[in-house]
């Protein structure tokens, strides 16, 4: 699965990750 | 907590005792935002119950290009929503063991 990384320059780290499956299919 | 169309969940099991603890936001109703969202996925992030304010978290996603800056208000209300939560949890666990 595809997964980014972005470091805000405060330091925080963000790490972009597909939505989590079993959310996608509530709706 | 109210709806939000932004959602922030834990990202890993709460023990109650850490101090950071890693939680998993993304957008379930795009409509509810007033800027576009131009992140399909979930964002992942570190956050010090102690010490951190999730308004200052909000706004580092603003800044890192998430969200833009008229959804500031939003993500930060759905960070404090989530972390009060855990803090509540974390308070009725310990009062249920004393």
């Amino acid at each position: 699965s595809a997964t980014a990384q972005v470091v805000h320059s405060a330091g925080r780290r963000f790490i972009v990750s597909p939505v989590p499956e079993a959310r996608l299919k509530e709706h | 907590a109210e709806d939000t169309g932004v959602r922030v969940e834990l990202a890993e099991e709460d023990d109650g005792k850490k101090a950071s603890i890693a939680l998993k936001l993304w957008v379930e109703d795009h409509k509810k935002l007033k800027g576009k969202y131009k992140e399909s996925g979930a964002i992942e992030f570190t956050f010090d119950l102690e010490k951190e304010v999730p308004e200052v978290v909000a706004q580092e996603m603003v800044e890192s290009g998430f969200f833009h800056e008229s959804d500031a208000k939003t993500v930060g209300k759905s960070i404090r929503d989530r972390v009060a939560l855990i803090k509540w949890r974390r308070e009725r666990t310990v009062s249920a063991a004393v």
